[in-house]
């Protein structure tokens, strides 16, 4: 899975 | 964002306005377990500590703010103000039967082992359990008041409304999480016999009650 750096979703 | 993670997010602040209101306007915490409400403010905790350092959208960090707000003024109302109505006897869980278990699998079970990273897994795993306490309590009483039923309903809805949201972005931006996907479905899991009792009796204005 291509990873956001830090995550999005609370 | 799409409407399925919208929605999770606002059943999620539903849920914490619910609990806070039924604790404010009753003054008791009759019936809530203080050791979920530990576990629910160790998990935003763990989870939000990128509040500074990786900047979403305004959005994200004012829901970040509120509920960590929340969390930590649930556990001052319970644990301070209204500590007399604190029900000691029927909130046994040990919470470390919980908490090192999700400690100790997000350390060998993460996307980067990086401080933060592991923190976040760390907060995921706690989340997935975090209920069992609430959960315990309320099979250990019986019984729910009809507002904790639906402070549980609501915050049930919210990880299952966010498991959508993830087949949703897996289909339309090929975004998938396997750690807070699976995890959100063992959360999820966890509420089922809890549904199954609200939609069949509290809905129809009964009172919550386990079979004893």
């Amino acid at each position: 899975c291509h990873r956001l750096l830090g995550h999005d979703e609370l | 964002m799409n409407i399925f993670r919208l929605g999770g997010d606002l059943a999620h602040l539903l849920a914490i306005i619910i609990l806070l209101l039924k604790i404010w306007t009753t003054r008791s915490c009759a019936g809530i377990s203080g050791k979920s409400q530990i576990l629910f403010a160790l998990t935003f905790t763990a989870r939000y500590l990128d509040l500074f350092t990786n900047f979403v959208s305004v959005y994200n960090s004012v829901m970040k703010v509120v509920y960590l707000a929340a969390a930590y003024a649930t556990l001052y109302l319970m644990y301070v103000k209204f500590k007399a109505t604190y029900d000691h006897n029927h909130d046994t869980f040990r919470l470390e039967f919980l908490i090192l278990p999700a400690a100790g699998l997000a350390l060998i079970i993460n996307h980067e082992f990086s401080i933060i990273e592991v923190m976040w897994t760390f907060s995921i795993y706690l989340e997935a359990v975090a209920i069992l306490p609430q959960l315990f309590m309320v099979s250990k009483t019986g019984e729910a008041e009809s507002i904790t039923s639906h402070y549980l309903f609501a915050l049930g809805s919210y990880r299952a409304l966010y498991i959508v949201n993830w087949v949703y972005r897996y289909y339309s931006e090929g975004f998938y999480d396997m750690i807070a996907t699976l995890a959100g479905v063992v959360q999820t899991v966890l509420y089922c016999d809890f549904f199954y009792l609200y939609i069949t009796k509290v809905l129809k204005g009964k009172k919550l009650q386990l079979p004893a």
